[in-house]
């Protein structure tokens, strides 16, 4: 327990450096506890209280804003780097509370509370009226945007069977009337096309990718992310993951880059 | 600050150390 009954604590101005320091390891403390979604960063700080503590160090109690970046949460860039998923996106706050230790110069979090939550519909629509929403995860029609979608990319798939990990994301798009997900998949340790019992893969836990986005159009038409670069990862031998996926309407293939070198594409279409 | 009586004393700014700048946008 920080707080030392008749002891009074500092105050200290929220964009005091000491305080942002203290701040930025507690963000770094949410990025590498998460264990689904994407990565925060720090918006603002709400409060800040300096506790001192016995027999040394100080205690700083923090309120935090956080918001959610594009950077899957197993993406190793670094947070700073990672761009803020804007307004029209529907974005997602986080609200925390934090009690780190500051001693001998180092910082340890001590406690953390967080949540987080969409911005409002009516906030979203005020921005941006034809904007899409997000939608619940176990949603009928994002669930079977997934399935169609996971299928889809399966079927064209010549090495290694993809399981989904999670879905991290889903939107309904007003106009054309589609649902939009994003999704996470795994290599398995079965063969794509020798797959007749998928509940027994394994999945490979070193293979798992970045979400894809995939846009349902209607009940079959996949609309497929374009492939891009992404940070090099390890990949050992043997599964690969499709480099071509099942695009239905051709009119809305995106361009593929010319010629992506090989590591770029291990993780397959990606947003 | 001190001040003679007669004098009016020029509010300073007010210092309102917390909530700390926004980085990106609120919502």
């Amino acid at each position: 327990a920080p707080h030392i009954s008749g002891l009074v604590y500092r105050e200290l101005d929220c964009d005091d450096p000491e305080t942002e320091q203290a701040a930025l390891v507690a963000v770094d403390y949410i990025n590498n506890h998460v264990l689904q979604g994407y990565k925060h960063t720090l918006n603002q700080i709400d409060k800040v209280k300096v506790w001192p503590r016995r027999p040394m160090g100080e205690v700083f109690e923090l309120e935090i804003d956080t918001l959610e970046t594009k950077c899957y949460f197993l993406d190793p860039t670094p947070v700073a780097n990672c761009t803020v998923r804007p307004l029209t996106e529907h974005a997602v706050e986080g609200d925390c509370d934090f009690q780190v230790l500051k001693q001998d110069g180092q910082f340890t979090v001590l406690f953390a509370k967080c949540g987080s939550s969409p911005d409002s519909a009516e906030d979203v629509l005020k921005v941006c009226p034809q904007c899409p929403l997000l939608a619940p995860l176990n949603d009928t029609k994002v669930v079977h945007a997934v399935e169609v979608a996971l299928t889809a990319f399966n079927t064209q798939s010549n090495g290694s069977y993809f399981q989904l990990v999670e879905v991290s994301r889903a939107q309904h798009v007003p106009l054309p009337p589609s649902t939009y997900v994003e999704f996470a998949v795994t290599a398995t340790d079965c063969v794509a096309a020798e797959v007749t019992d998928p509940a027994k893969c394994n999945p490979l836990a070193e293979k798992v990718s970045r979400p894809a986005w995939v846009a349902l159009l209607g009940r079959r038409k996949v609309k497929w992310s374009s492939l891009q670069p992404v940070p090099p990862q390890p990949q050992p031998d043997g599964a690969e993951m499709p480099t071509t996926p099942s695009v239905a309407d051709p009119a809305a293939s995106p361009s593929l880059p010319a010629d992506p070198p090989a590591a770029a594409l291990v993780v397959g279409p990606v947003v | 600050t001190v001040a003679q009586p007669s004098v009016p004393v020029a509010a300073g700014p007010v210092v309102r150390p917390c909530p700390g700048r926004i980085r990106h946008f609120k919502i």
